[in-house]
Order: C-alpha cells, then structure tokens, then sequence
C-alpha cells in the first residue's frame, strides 16, 4: 500500500482546492518563512486522526479552518482528503479488497469534524487503527515535525523511553 | 510489557550504532537504559531513561548534551531512524531537519534517506531551506503566497531545480 | 522597581514595532504585559508575562505562536534586538540565530546588523552556515580541526570570500 | 572602549594558543558542525565571568580544560584573556586611566579559577561589575548562544518578562 495524493480546502492558508501527489523516492518542498510548508504537514498527520489541538499549533481544533486574510473572508469548512494506492494489496483486512482508499476528514466551525473511508462514514477511532496498522498515523515517530529534532535533544532521558515504546 | 521494550531496545541499538557511522562517517555510538540517579541496577526496564553515549570521529567518548549542536540533531536523527527501521512506515515527513547541519553532513544525511527511499519502499516528503538537500531530491514543489495570506502549491519546472543543482 | 520596569517595557516596545516592521518588511506588531489566566486588570506588571503580538504583511494579528518557524525566530530576533538598543553593548555576539531564515529574511537580518555595527559602535561576531550571510560580512574566520578534536583558527582569505560572496 | 582581541589556550577544543582579533563591523565565524565555533563564544563569556558549569554545557567547571583526544593527553589549565582597548576612554571609573585593559581567568584542574585585571588579581565579582557597567557580561542579551532564540519562543510570557528587567 502507498500514499499517492493528499487534497486540501479551507485548511489554515491553503483556502483553495490543492492536491499534493505523494510519488516515490524524495519529494522536496520549498518555500519562503510563513508560506504554508508546515501546514501541508499538519493536513495530513490531521486527516489520519489528529486529535489535539494543540498539536496543529492552534487553541481549538476549529483553528485549522481558514480565518480569512486583508483580502479574503474566513470560511466555515475544511476538508482533507488523503487517496491510498492498495493496488499492489497491504492494507489493513478490512479495506483489503480496495485498489484505492480514500480517507476524507471534514470539519465544520462549531460543529466538530467527522471521518469518511471511502465514501463510508467511520470512526476517528477506525482511522487511527487503519493507520497504526501500517506503522504510520498522526504520531508516528516518521511525521517529524519542525522543531522536533531540537525537543528530542533537550529532552530527559525519561522522555525519550517514549520513542522505545513506538518500536515495540 | 517487559519483554517487548528490552527486545525493541535490542533491535533500535543495532540499527543506531551502524546509522550513527553512517551519518558521522566514523565513530561509534551506543544507547543505554540509564538506571537513573542513584544508579540503581535493578531498576525496571520500564521506569528507566534512554540515554545516548556517542564519539564523533576522532573525539573521546560522552553524552549527548556534551556534542556540539549539529552533531547533536545529526545524532537524534540516527535515533529517529533507528525507531523507523524497526517498523518502516510507507512515508515519511521531515521537516527542516537538515536546518543546524553543514554541508558535509547535509550530504551524508541525503545519501542516508536515498538508500531507505530505494531499500524500505518508503516514499519522502521533505521540507528544506538548504540548496545542497534541494538538488538532490527528485522533484521539487514550491508553496508560494502570491495573494498575501493564501498559500498555493506550484510544481517547480526542472530548469530551475536544475538551477538549483548547479548551484548548491 | 515597578516605574523602572514600565518604563523599560514602554522603551522596548517602541524599538521593537520599529525593528519587527523592518526585519519583516512590513507587517506590525507590539507587548503587552499580560495580565495572567484570569484576566485580572490590576495585576502587578512585576508578576505578569510579556506576550507577543504579530502580524506580517497581509496577515491577521495574532499570538506568536500561531506563526511559522521561520516567523518566530525573526520575531524573536526583533525582541532581542529592542531590548539591546535600550542599552547597547561593546560587543553583539550570534550563534547561528539565521538557521531557520529564508533568503529574503537572512538578506534583511543582516541588512539591520549592518547599521547597529555602523550606528552603536558595536562589534559582531556572527556564527553562521548560511552562504548569504558569510557573503555579508567585513571578514571571515574560520575554524578547522586538522587534527582530530584540536581546533584551530584561521583567516579565510579574500579569494575564498569572494567566491562565497558569488555563489550566494 | 571596544573589545580588541580574545586569547585562549587549553580552553575546550583550542588546546594551543589561538588568538581572535575583534574588529568593527561584522566578522563571521564559519567552519563544520563540531569543530568548536560555539567553544569561542563559552571562552568570551567564561572570561567575563561566567559561574555556571550547566551554562558552559558541562557538568562542572573543570570541564572546560582540554580534555584530551584519541592523540592528545588532557590538560590541567585553561587560560582566556580578553583584550580591551581603552585609548577613546569609556571604560568604568576604576579602570579609565589605562589605554589598555586585559581580563586574564585561569583554572587549574581541581583548584578551581581566578581573574586577574592588567596583572593585578581580583575577584569574580570586580570582573563582572567591569562588564555591567559597560551593559556587557557573561549574561548580556546581546550574547546570543545556539539555541537561545528557540528557548525564547518556547518560553512562557512569564519567563519572557526576564528580557524586560533585563533592560531596565
Ligand atoms: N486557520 C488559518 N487560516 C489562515 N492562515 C493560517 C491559519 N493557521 C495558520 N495560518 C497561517 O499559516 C502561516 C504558517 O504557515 P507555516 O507554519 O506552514 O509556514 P512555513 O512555510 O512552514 O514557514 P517556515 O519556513 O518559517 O517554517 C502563518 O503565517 C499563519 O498565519
Ligand atoms: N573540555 C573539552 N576538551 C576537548 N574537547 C571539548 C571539550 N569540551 C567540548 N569539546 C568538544 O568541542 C566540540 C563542540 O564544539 P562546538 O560546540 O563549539 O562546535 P560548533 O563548531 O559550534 O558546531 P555546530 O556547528 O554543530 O554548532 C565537541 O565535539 C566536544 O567534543
Ligand atoms: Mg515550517
Ligand atoms: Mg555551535
């Protein structure tokens, strides 16, 4: 199984539709301070079942939709939409039998946000499993954030047990 | 419980050691569960803290916090990897990681996640500011702000990441 | 105590609006002196915390926090550079504060060290990996390890900086 | 008054005399990760009169001897002198009349330091009231060590408020 296309809208500054094709090998992305690299970031480790606030460096999870610009109002929904190429098999049981799986995450101001694979209404918990089962997810120890490398430096023996226990 | 993490702590230090030589070109490096402060010796594998004895090429042995601050992200880099490599996940997300590294040690860093790129099937994204790690990916997408506040996604043609090769 | 510190906070507020528009090109920002978790207006400005308020050019106001990496370490910068010219120094020592800086933000970080070394009187010493910056400076120093561990200084020759000034 | 020149021998890495020349303007300092460009900066602070072995990133002040490499035996002293020049005037009271200044600190292994201003010993405090006067010292804001923006943005707004008295 492969991750082969991350789509966003509405979500922190990408407000209009975006598609990033995750192909194989190294995909570099480049670009100047503030411009949104670290957000495409967050969109995908949101989309496989993100659920603190404060790890998409926001106050509420509502923060992640768009607030508007100078020149731009904000918006009320945002959508993620990650597309899994299982044509080669490898996917959880469950969605086994798929060539593709789509999961989309959607989130409306106030309302909360809901999960679809596949058209299917699911879970949060069925998404982080789907993901956990091919050693991935919002927290797997391969989603390096920035600033990441600088807290695994700074921190107490004791804390970094916890990268042990993602391996076991 | 127990059993795990010592197993998990067994196969993370392989792969440590033989990463570190790897990114470092030289020198050794080894984890140990620290049995804490007062250096109890049965202290429980599972309250204990992960501490990280490394020698850069040619320098005496010590702890981490001793390192200098490249060679300490390039050695919690190795430890990342380590965690990885028990468990490859299909993609893998950097972000400015190669920030406090010299060109030397950019380099060796790139040739490291090219051999797992081809060897674990994982595919990268990788976000950067340093010209040498640019030139060596194998596409390039730039986020840009053309409207201020609104990111877009565009696909830098290969002229100019040709450019940017010649250049690093 | 308490008149010193409000007139301090009032001094290095001025300098870093000023400092924040220039490094950032625009934009604006300010301190305040919070006034804690609850809000209470008649806190002494002995106990409160300072906290940032930011927004570059064509973005919402906002916390620093909600910033990008990038947008941060300028914004600190801005901040210690406020409180240096209330009082400036002999001598201005930076351990590679452009890390995380585009070029752009680099080319205008060091346009504003230019004129405090002009205008205070201060001497800079500015550890830097950044071509754009080496490209930047009055001279260059470098230091080497030949031997293994012993470190050793010597002046980059005016050749060598030229061709660091070209390639940047 | 301006900092002249900074002399160091058996200090950290730079086991043989080695002396950096401070001139106006800006001088860069560039050279691999580990070679000891962040040493230079502990050396300047540590003869302005730096007390805390944890901010010269070891565990006690001993640890700023040479402690020897796979070819080289460990030292038992270090030695850092600070030249300043005085001939425009400038300096605190005491020291006015000279037209130079020269801040010698010696540790001997196990015997602990001790400063001497142009041949006469003195204590710590004296150095470190030296340098306050002229809005410098071991712990100036406009000391900016490797990794000291990032601690600043980390900071709660409380810890912040240090900034402030700082320049008060
Ligand atoms: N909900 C939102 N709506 C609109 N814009 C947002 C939202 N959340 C965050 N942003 C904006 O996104 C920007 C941050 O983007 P990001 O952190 O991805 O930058 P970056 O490209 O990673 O930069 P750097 O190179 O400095 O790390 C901030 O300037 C912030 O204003
Ligand atoms: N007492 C000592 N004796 C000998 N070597 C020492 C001593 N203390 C520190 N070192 C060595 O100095 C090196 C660190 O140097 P330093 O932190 O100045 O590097 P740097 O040039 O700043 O690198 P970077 O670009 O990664 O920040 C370490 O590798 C360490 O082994
Ligand atoms: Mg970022
Ligand atoms: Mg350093």
């Amino acid at each position: 199984m492969h991750f082969s296309k991350l789509r966003l809208s509405g979500f922190k500054s990408f407000v209009d539709p975006t598609e990033l094709a995750i192909q194989s090998g190294m995909t570099g992305i480049v670009g100047p301070n503030g411009c949104g690299k670290s957000n495409l970031v967050e969109a995908l480790r949101w989309v496989m079942g993100e659920t603190s606030a404060k790890r998409m460096r926001g106050g509420e999870m509502d923060d992640v939709i768009f607030g508007g610009t100078t020149t731009r109002p904000p918006r009320n929904v945002a959508e993620v939409s990650l597309h899994l190429d299982n044509s080669l098999r490898g996917a959880p049981a469950h969605y086994n039998e798929y060539d593709e799986i789509e999961v989309v995450r959607r989130i409306e101001r106030g309302e909360g946000s809901g999960y679809r694979v596949n058209g299917k209404e699911v879970r949060a918990r069925d998404v982080q499993l789907l993901f956990a089962d091919v050693a991935s997810g919002a927290h797997s120890v391969a989603m390096v954030s920035q600033g990441r490398i600088g807290a695994i430096i700074n921190a107490k023996p004791v804390e970094r047990r916890g990268l042990l226990e993602e391996a076991a | 419980g127990r059993e795990r993490l010592l197993a998990a702590f067994a196969e993370v230090n392989e792969h440590f050691t033989q990463l570190f030589t790897r990114l470092f070109g030289g020198g050794r490096a080894y984890l140990t569960l620290d049995k804490g402060e007062d250096g109890d010796e049965t202290r429980d594998p599972l309250e204990a803290g992960l501490e990280i004895m490394a020698s850069p090429p040619g320098k005496r042995l010590q702890v981490m916090s001793l390192l200098s601050g490249g060679e300490q992200a390039l050695t919690a880099l190795a430890l990342l990897f380590a965690v990885f490599l028990t468990n490859p996940a299909p993609i893998c997300v950097l972000d400015e990681v190669d920030a406090p590294l010299d060109d030397a040690n950019v380099d060796r860093f790139c040739t490291l996640v090219e051999e797992i790129a081809e060897s674990a099937e994982t595919r990268f994204l990788i976000i950067t500011h340093h010209r040498l790690t640019m030139a060596r990916m194998d596409r390039l997408f730039g986020v840009t702000m053309g409207e201020r506040g609104v990111s877009q996604l565009v696909s830098v043609d290969l002229q100019r990441a040709q450019e940017l090769r010649r250049t690093a």
